[in-house]
Formats: structure tokens, sequence, C-alpha cells
């Protein structure tokens, strides 16, 4: 465990948590994907399997079962108790382009032609690329609310940090997995728009609004 | 040397 990925863990974690506050505190999921929010629930579903079949430590542990928790009970708020609110509408982005690619990509290229590691790749071919709908959403009104574009910063950065934590791995521990590095470049280049709009309104106190 | 698959991250 370096740094880099301990604080990358705790901005996924920050991020999960700004946005389950955002929609109990307002009661209200609009300009929030609801399918992004789905994908997530489906990658650590999919991922996490392996809390039932190995023990690597109670950090572990339990970081893996706040995060699945934490991604139902958002899927919750959004498609049950305030469904109300859900802009379902503007969140029309196709998630089969998405799932049936990547599921096709996860039996192709792994590392192990195993069910529980077809599915962790999948996992990580599909986080990589989960936040799209979300984007998609924030490209189709052309704004986001301020809270939203907080909780996407840290979603980004955590991918960012750990791009860093597998070059201090490669170096220091001879630690290197290619699926995981090239879904991580590919997730986090997603980002990187965002970063800039980020960057250059948000943190100067400007609503994100795109140009019509 | 280079280890694959280790799936302590998360």
């Amino acid at each position: 465990m370096n740094i880099f990925r301990l604080t990358g863990d705790l901005s996924h974690l920050a991020a999960i948590i700004i946005l389950l506050l955002k929609i109990w505190k307002t009661r209200s999921c609009a300009g929030i994907s609801g399918k992004s929010q789905l994908l997530f629930a489906l990658v650590f579903t999919t991922r996490y399997l392996d809390l039932f079949t190995s023990f690597i430590s109670l950090y572990n542990t339990s970081m893996k079962l706040i995060y699945v928790a934490c991604s139902y009970a958002t899927v919750y708020l959004i498609y049950m108790k305030f469904k109300a609110t859900y802009d379902g509408n503007h969140d029309t982005f196709r998630v089969e382009f998405l799932v049936v690619p990547v599921g096709g990509l996860s039996f192709l290229v792994n590392h192990d032609f195993s069910p529980l590691e077809i599915l962790w790749t999948f996992s990580i071919y599909l986080e990589s690329v989960a936040i799209l709908p979300q984007l998609f959403m924030i490209s189709k009104t052309g704004e986001a609310e301020t809270i939203t574009t907080h909780y996407l910063f840290f979603l980004g950065l955590y991918r960012a940090l750990y791009l860093i934590n597998w070059i201090w791995r490669y170096y220091f521990e001879g630690f290197f997995d290619l699926i995981a590095v090239v879904a991580g470049v590919v997730q986090t280049i997603l980002y990187c728009d965002f970063f800039y709009l980020y960057v250059t309104k948000v943190l100067k106190g400007k609503k994100l609004s795109l140009p019509a | 040397k280079i280890i694959l698959k280790q799936k302590d991250e998360l």
C-alpha cells in the first residue's frame, strides 16, 4: 500500500459519499445518470465476488463492502425512493452499446479463462466506460450542478491516482497488470475534458455550463 | 519479476 493507492481509494470513497449525500440532502437525483450508477453497481458486484473466495485484509474487505453497499443505496435512491426526481428523459445513453462489447472483450482478452477472472475483467473494462452515460447526460443538458462536478472530480482523481500507484508498484514491487493499466488509462482519459472544465470554471466559482 | 493477477486492489 503506497500513498497514491490510499489517496486513490479515499478519493473514490469521497466521490461515492458526495453523491449519496447530495441525493439524500436535496431529496433529489436531478442531473444524475441512473444508468451510470446501475453500471457502477454492476462493476462492484462482478469485481468483488472474490469476497466469497479469498481474504486479503480487513481494509480490503471493508472497503469492498462499503463500495458495494453505497452503490446499491445510490441505485435505490435514484430508482425507488426519489424516482419522481429522476431525469430519465435526459438519461438516454444506450448502455447495451457499452455492456455488450465490454462483455465480449472480457471473454477474448483476460488473464485466465475462468468464470471469476472473466467477471473481474468485465468489471475492469466496464468501469472504464461506466461514466459515459453521466457525461452524455451533462453534454445533453449543457450543465451540471456544482456538487455533481465535485463528485465527478473525485471519481476521476481516483483513477488518475491509481495510475501513479501502478507506476510506483511497477518500479518498487515489480507489479504490473496490463488489463487494469490499459483500462485505467482509458478511464482517466475520459475525464480529461471534464477536468479542464472543472479547473477553469468550477474552481473559479462558476457553474459548469457548456456552450450551446 | 512481473506479477500478474494480484487482486489486492479495489
